[in-house]
């Protein structure tokens, strides 16, 4: 047997629904405030992005002066040879000996392998190597191919969330104004705001 | 009545928001499977921060990681110092240009390092504001999903009892069953010190409404 009458029934409910507008409500200006916070950390982003593109300009050109001087110094590598061949003679069986050591007590695992490698490369390289640094040079190459890639991969992820989330705000009520109570302008109509995430020019795309 | 919420006009509830709850998903499904992968590092530039871990893997891979110990060896270091100028002045001159276009190289590469770690922060940072917007708004996003139809009330009181109605309600509490929109009945029991004549009764009870209902939803 109901305890209560419809009428007190429809009256909680209205009293109920009211709190659930309110949170509602509450839920929409979080998320109008967390859509400012996604708009700050994009617009850095960007002026990050700005910032790699410099970086990444003088690295490439420093790269490039270094590689032109490699080949050139390569051209005409027979110089002090003697003297570098006799000192590598000598640099080698040190040089092993460091790295096994280190290896061992560092890295643990398979140095027997490992010398083999060693002493096979140690007999391929010329000391004209290690006077260029070519080891450093070979490193930043390395380097510079990582952070291509790593830059690649986060660019790729953030353009697929950024879609996501200019059809997110975009294509919902974010992309109108509240309406003041004396003026009624079909949704339709709203002068759509540039993109989310991205400049005009993705809307004229 | 703020139902449709008359400051964005009329479209319905359902309508506005029934998506959210997929595309704030997608988004953060976009977002994390790539930071959240171990594989994902940053490439250490010198010998001096490069932790031991890779120096053991450039050993392995191909001995170059050897010569960066050079340093230890003195025969080695005699090499880096031939000074080839008496026979080929040229010689200096551009292992002079080579070594500092190589500095040049290495501070900007780690300067590269050094914003790409920015970056990827930013990303983070992104990354944690798509999971706040998933907590404070896919239960509105999935609501909407079970709105059928446009009922004026968006929490529906269907059955209130006591212990005098009902036995199984503790003494001086109260029950009540409800309903979120379209959603499954939600029971609420609310203890004796808030009465059902108290104005904080039926606030009580749609916050206890919403509690549960999110708690459901996380899990």
């Amino acid at each position: 047997e109901q305890e209560v009458s419809e009428r007190e029934l429809q009256e909680m409910s209205t009293e109920g629904t009211k709190y659930v507008n309110k949170e509602v409500k509450n839920s929409l200006k979080e998320l109008k405030q967390i859509k400012t916070l996604m708009e700050h950390k994009n617009d850095e982003r960007k002026s990050l992005l700005g910032n790699l593109e410099e970086a990444r300009k003088k690295k490439e050109e420093a790269l490039t002066d270094t590689k032109d001087a490699e080949m050139k110094l390569k051209a005409s590598q027979e110089v002090c040879n003697e003297t570098m061949m006799a000192l590598w003679e000598e640099c080698k069986p040190c040089l092993k000996q460091t790295c096994m050591k280190f290896y061992a007590r560092v890295c643990r695992s398979g140095s027997g392998l490992v010398g083999r490698q060693l002493e096979e490369f140690l007999n391929q390289s010329s000391p004209f190597y290690l006077w260029i640094n070519g080891d450093r040079i070979d490193s930043l190459l390395e380097n510079d191919r990582q952070q291509n890639h790593v830059l690649d991969a986060m660019e790729d992820r953030f353009n697929r969330v950024s879609s996501i989330m200019d059809d997110l705000f975009q294509d919902s009520f974010f992309s109108r104004e509240p309406l003041d109570t004396f003026h009624f302008s079909p949704f339709g109509s709203s002068p759509r705001r540039p993109s989310f995430f991205h400049s005009k020019s993705r809307l004229a795309r | 009545n703020i139902m449709p919420f008359p400051m964005f006009g009329p479209p319905n509830f359902p309508d506005m928001f029934q998506s959210f709850f997929d595309m704030i998903h997608q988004a953060q499904q976009a977002m994390d499977v790539q930071f959240h992968r171990p594989s994902f590092h940053f490439p250490e530039l010198s010998a001096e921060n490069n932790d031991s871990r890779s120096v053991c893997k450039e050993i392995r891979h191909n001995s170059t990681g050897c010569l960066k110990m050079k340093d230890q060896c003195a025969k080695c270091q005699e090499i880096l110092s031939v000074d080839c100028s008496a026979t080929n002045p040229a010689q200096n001159q551009l292992r002079q240009e080579l070594n500092s276009s190589l500095q040049l190289a290495e501070k900007f590469t780690e300067l590269y390092d050094e914003l790409l770690q920015s970056y990827q922060q930013n990303m983070f940072n992104t990354s944690a504001l798509l999971k706040q917007l998933d907590e404070q708004f896919s239960w509105v996003s999935q609501l909407a999903n079970l709105t059928q139809n446009e009922d004026q009330y968006s929490l529906h009181v269907t059955t209130v009892a006591s212990h005098s109605s009902d036995s199984s309600v503790p003494n001086g509490f109260t029950k009540v069953v409800l309903k979120l929109f379209d959603s499954d009945p939600i029971t609420v029991t609310v203890p004796a010190d808030v009465s059902r004549n108290n104005p904080k009764f039926m606030e009580t009870v749609a916050e206890k409404a919403l509690q549960e209902y999110r708690q459901h939803l996380r899990e």
